[in-house]
């Protein structure tokens, strides 16, 4: 129970649902009824399951249903991590073990400004964080934009951005708004890529550090045609329609249910209570006997 | 034995009680072993939420275990004391189970209840080898 102690501090199990969930749960797992334990500690995977069925029960508010673009990028993100099999794959940078993709908030539907062709765009965003836990350690995050397929397809597009961050501090009443900013500009070929990534793993790690579950953003960004390094000024400003973005975290769940990459020599290594037939004498790696060490090593090489 | 014996001695035991004999030495015929059982998701109607896998085999070990399971089954020596206390002294004391020694990862694809996209790697998903404990 230590684990469990509520709020985003929950572990990834979680103890024995309400017995009528329960029941639910095991009849829809075929579980024994009376085996009330078997539900304790269900791993998280059955966690999301259980809470489907609580909310649904306790006619709760119904799932929300998850953006089809950010399906299909999830889609194409399993398939690069994992084999057809379902086994995560190796060789990656940064080693996670978990992604999370999150949509603005729908509620708060991003504001624009309708402005003028080629003025500055300014777009509303909040993100809600709670599903990360207190386990799950940030190691990198990025903004992901995708386009209207409305986008005229151009060579290329240049998009000069700025971002800021405000938390909205209420301790201190003299300014109530701090906010972090960061400008940054996308040049992509619209052709060719459905998706472009904005790293802000420096710009979110305190946010995610400090468990803040909500962050709002916002966004200003004016877009023009082509590639400012050849044209010398703005003249062709563009009207992009950029979908407001997703974000994207890639973290280590240091939960017991989670896979860590250093077990990855645990599926080669024997289980610990698997006594090995000792050859000989225990001999201390370091300090064994030398002749003893030589002739058990002759005669393992013969 | 049988030079030994007198005449009269009943005749020497058949063949086939032999075979009866030596049974008891040999691997038991459903022998504790990994078995497959393909599971899809929509069959447990998970499948709205889990996006992928489609399809996900967890395996599992089923089978006696023989009564000195030595080094086939990995199992330490613990498992042979049991084996015989349950034999010889006490039936309450359960035989040996057949049960997994090691497993693999699987990673899966879901839709959190707040309409985000998880990916996640789950350990101990997969039995990849059995064991008698």
């Amino acid at each position: 129970n230590s684990k469990g102690q509520g709020g985003s501090e929950k572990a990834p199990g979680f103890l024995a649902a309400p017995e009528d969930a329960a029941s639910e749960l095991g009849a829809l797992l075929q579980l024994p009824k009376e085996g009330g334990q078997g539900h304790a500690f269900v791993p998280h995977l059955l966690e999301v399951l259980a809470e489907r069925i609580l909310r649904g029960l306790d006619g709760g508010a119904p799932w929300l249903q998850p953006d089809s673009r950010a399906i299909r990028y999830m889609k194409r993100l399993y398939r690069m991590s994992a084999t057809k099999e379902g086994f995560p794959r190796a060789h990656r940078s940064p080693l996670y073990n978990t992604v999370r993709l999150f949509s603005p908030c729908r509620e708060c539907e991003p504001r624009r400004r309708d402005l003028g062709e080629g003025d500055v765009h300014s777009v509303d965003l909040r993100f809600n964080l709670e599903r990360v836990t207190a386990l799950e350690h940030l190691l990198k995050s990025v903004l992901l934009y995708s386009f209207d397929t409305a986008v005229p397809i151009s060579s290329s597009i240049t998009c000069i951005c700025h971002l800021s961050l405000k938390e909205h501090d209420f301790s201190s009443q003299v300014c109530p708004n701090i906010s972090h900013s960061l400008a940054f500009s996308l040049h992509f070929d619209v052709r060719k890529r459905k998706w472009v990534e904005i790293d802000v793993t420096s710009f979110l790690q305190p946010l995610i550090a400090m468990n803040r579950r909500n962050t709002h953003m916002v966004l200003n960004f004016t877009c023009v045609m082509g590639d400012p390094q050849q044209s010398t000024k703005l003249d062709n400003p563009v009207n992009v329609a950029l979908v407001p973005p997703s974000l994207l975290l890639y973290l280590n769940d240091t939960s017991e249910d989670a896979y860590h990459w250093g077990n990855s020599l645990r599926h080669g290594r024997k289980s610990p209570a698997r006594a090995r037939p000792r050859s000989g004498p225990l001999v201390h790696p370091t300090k064994g006997d030398k002749g003893k060490r030589n002739s058990q090593g002759k005669r393992a090489s013969r | 034995q049988r030079r030994n014996e007198s005449p009269k001695a009943a005749p020497a035991t058949p063949p086939h009680d032999l075979s009866e004999y030596f049974k008891q030495f040999a691997f038991p015929q459903n022998e504790c072993e990994l078995h497959d059982f393909r599971l899809s998701f929509s069959q447990l109607r998970w499948d709205r939420w889990i996006i992928a896998p489609h399809r996900y085999s967890p395996r599992f070990c089923r089978g006696d275990c023989p009564r000195v399971p030595g080094q086939r089954y990995g199992s330490p020596v613990h498992t042979v004391v049991q084996s015989i206390i349950s034999e010889r002294l006490d039936p309450a004391v359960p035989r040996p189970a057949c049960v997994p020694a090691e497993y693999r990862p699987l990673s899966v694809l879901t839709v959190e209840p707040d309409g985000s996209v998880a990916y996640k790697e789950y350990e101990d998903m997969i039995a990849t080898k059995c064991t008698c404990r």
